[in-house]
């Protein structure tokens, strides 16, 4: 069997020390492994590289430890809004999605938009009613959101500040024991 | 943000990203993940990448393409151009984060410019490994 390699990642920032923090370090330590596995899957039965790497992303969008759909840190207004995107190295072909609020895993979208789509990056309403229509699963917002994370925007909702999803440990849904 | 890059067996690339974003934006603020050649690029000529961190430091330089391109044409490896490129050109632009990359021999980089990055690999022998900090 030929070789082959995935790698991937789940966030960088100021990642805290503490106990609840070691706490949160190990649970994602095993969603990462998971989504390793379930890609490994994949290429091991001869597929693709994209099949791959969607099948690793769709784990860690699922995982609520993660900023990306189901866990996804909150905007101003209290929603989420997400983007993802994916690019074939084969062909150079790629699709995103972008500002998107309902749809379950954008990381599928993205790839309906490579394969189906004449554009390459589809926003917003747009983007939803095209994944609607490729048979993506749609999902309210109350999907996506955590009280965790909740919590962590009303920390800095007044502060006029954004933050990325593992900085400043007590903002961080493991402080509050949100932990999926 | 989460994000997986892949060599098939068939010496093919290939990357995706997903993300939520940052805390509490507004104005419809999209960030590097789904420009592509900012967050996210694959190319089997050079390595494929997919990136996390302060997107808008990641949009200015197109630093997952910036890195592909030092491989490409400087014949840089895929080390060498990852890392240069996010602890040096990332950080001169007020920016900070990290970036997974692999080429088509299965030569990685997981260079990051915070404390710590949720990553991890896989062989095709099965052995993984992941890591947070070094």
């Amino acid at each position: 069997m030929a070789k082959f390699t995935l790698l991937v990642h789940g966030g960088a920032g100021d990642v805290s020390a503490g106990p609840t923090a070691r706490q949160r370090e190990r649970k994602s330590r095993l969603v990462l492994k998971q989504a390793l596995l379930c890609g490994y899957r994949v290429l091991k039965m001869g597929g693709t590289a994209i099949d791959a790497v969607v099948a690793a992303v769709k784990v860690l969008e699922d995982s609520p430890l993660f900023n990306a759909a189901r866990g996804s840190v909150l905007t101003h207004r209290g929603g989420v809004e997400m983007d993802a995107a994916v690019m074939d190295g084969k062909t150079l072909s790629a699709g995103a999605v972008a500002g998107v609020r309902k749809i379950k895993n954008p990381i599928e979208a993205a790839v309906a938009v490579m394969r189906c789509c004449q554009g390459v990056l589809l926003a917003g309403e747009g983007a939803e009613q095209f994944a609607a229509e490729q048979g993506l699963k749609i999902v309210k917002q109350t999907y996506f959101i955590t009280a965790g994370r909740r919590r962590q925007l009303q920390r800095i909702r007044n502060s006029h500040t954004m933050q990325l999803d593992h900085d400043s440990g007590t903002d961080h849904p493991a402080e509050d024991t949100e932990l999926g | 943000t989460v994000g997986a890059v892949a060599l098939d067996q068939y010496g093919n690339l290939a990357a995706g990203t997903s993300t939520g974003g940052l805390v509490n934006k507004r104005f419809g603020r999209i960030g590097d993940s789904p420009i592509i050649g900012a967050g996210t690029y694959a190319d089997n000529g050079s390595v494929a990448v997919s990136a996390t961190g302060t997107g808008e430091s990641f949009i200015r330089s197109v630093c997952a393409h910036e890195i592909a391109a030092r491989v490409k044409y400087c014949g840089f490896s895929v080390g060498r151009a990852a890392t240069e490129v996010t602890k040096t050109v990332i950080p001169a632009l007020g920016g900070r984060g990290g970036v997974i990359a692999l080429d088509h021999a299965g030569r990685f980089a997981m260079p990051y410019v915070t404390r710590g990055m949720y990553r991890g690999l896989i062989r095709s022998n099965g052995q993984s490994q992941v890591w947070v900090f070094d």
